[in-house]
């Protein structure tokens, strides 16, 4: 077996396990010191560190966007478009415009591996797991839906109450540590902006609410900047989103991710549900990761230059 | 390991409500094991669900008899599973 000297060198057209993209990362943070460093925000159940990449050209607590990948670990296209991702932002960094301005003013946060015990598993043992790892007291079923376990809505109606469920909430909102670290990380950042939390599959574009029919205040705002994101996307092989609140355009999900980080202030909160062929789900072949990473790439883009041009 | 040999997705569509309500009891039966990879949400939409071999025939036999559209979105999880394996490991040399 041969490791990738360098990120150039690394193969995106393919699908890697947790020790290949933790050296990926240290290999970006070692060939762009001035652009990129990594941060452990905290440590996932098994103890493995909750790695992010912050890319910032200098200034100190500056408006940021934050972007997560896999959350749901066996979602595997998204951890790879994470880490296409990152190489993206240094690659473009001084030759993109868009990309150099919104750089030059903010600071970008991409956690790639969000729930590293879960993706961990689905390389050992279990390719279908998409929970946390953490056992639960008195049930022989193991984790969390780290989708399910955030202070919003908690413990409504779309999320289950049982520990074998895949959607199962946890015992109490931020029990998971993958999802109590991002929590602590946003709230003494304080300065967040944006909030793109990344799933697959069935190609949608959504905003808060989930835990309820009551509209955002920025509903309109969101909307639109949606329609501008998925048309965005689409221009590049005629993928086809759906866009809308989760409660609207999915089903009623309560302690989801971004109906928290909207409530904590964060207008531009969003989820995708990346690519879906009608043929594999999220056993994505690996063939498609880099078309799905440089499609989602104008979403992000639309998103994160409306985030610049738009201080509020 | 755990491994899916002969676990099928199968993709389900409702024609109406009603339909669409008897997919979500489906869901709800948990004895069946079934894994819903997306879930119910409206009649334009279709329900992908992962469904263990040993259950096959329950779970399409509830289909039929309620004239429930369904297909058969992934043949065999795990050859699929396998091929993806072979993929890494060919790549990774």
């Amino acid at each position: 077996f041969v490791e990738p000297r360098d990120t150039d060198s690394f193969d995106y057209n393919n699908y890697h396990t947790l020790s290949e993209i933790y050296s990926f990362q240290d290999m970006l943070v070692d060939e762009n010191p001035s652009l990129v460093s990594k941060m452990v925000i905290g440590q996932s159940y098994e103890g493995r560190p909750l790695n992010v990449l912050k890319f910032s050209t200098g200034g100190s607590n500056r408006s940021a966007i934050w972007i997560d990948t896999g959350i749901h670990s066996r979602e595997w296209v998204t951890q790879a478009s994470g880490t296409w991702f990152a190489k993206k932002i240094v690659t473009d960094y001084g030759r993109d415009p868009a990309l150099t301005a919104i750089l030059d003013k903010m600071d970008i946060y991409l956690e790639i591996v969000t729930n590293p015990d879960g993706f961990s598993y689905t390389h050992t043992r279990n390719r279908m797991w998409r929970k946390t790892r953490k056992p639960n007291p008195g049930s022989s079923c193991v984790g969390v839906d780290p989708n399910r376990n955030w202070d919003a809505g908690f413990g409504g109606p779309g999320a289950s109450g049982s520990s074998c469920s895949e959607t199962y909430r946890g015992p109490k909102a931020h029990s998971e540590s993958e999802v109590k670290s991002i929590v602590d990380f946003v709230k003494s950042h304080g300065n967040i902006k944006a909030f793109i939390s990344i799933h697959a599959y069935s190609q949608m574009l959504l905003y808060p609410y989930g835990y309820t029919r009551t509209p955002v205040r920025d509903q309109a705002k969101l909307n639109s900047l949606a329609k501008k994101a998925i048309t965005d996307l689409a221009s590049l092989y005629g993928t086809r989103y759906r866009y809308g609140s989760i409660i609207n355009t999915i089903y009623q999900a309560s302690g989801s991710t971004i109906d928290w980080t909207y409530n904590q202030g964060i207008k531009y909160s969003y989820t995708f549900e990346l690519r879906d062929t009608g043929r594999y789900g999220f056993i994505l072949p690996a063939n498609q990761i880099v078309p799905t990473a440089q499609e989602t790439w104008l979403a992000l883009m639309a998103i994160m230059d409306h985030t610049l041009k738009n201080p509020y | 390991k755990e491994t899916f040999v002969g676990d099928q997705v199968l993709r389900i569509v409702a024609k109406d409500v009603v339909q669409l309500a008897l997919i979500k009891d489906l869901e709800d039966m948990v004895e069946l094991e079934l894994d819903v990879w997306m879930g119910v949400t409206d009649v334009a939409s279709p329900v992908d669900i992962r469904v263990p071999f040993y259950n096959l025939q329950s779970v399409k036999i509830y289909l039929e008899s309620q004239n429930i559209e369904f297909s058969i979105m992934i043949e065999d999880l795990q050859m699929l599973l396998d091929e993806e394996q072979e993929k890494m490991e060919l790549a990774a040399r």
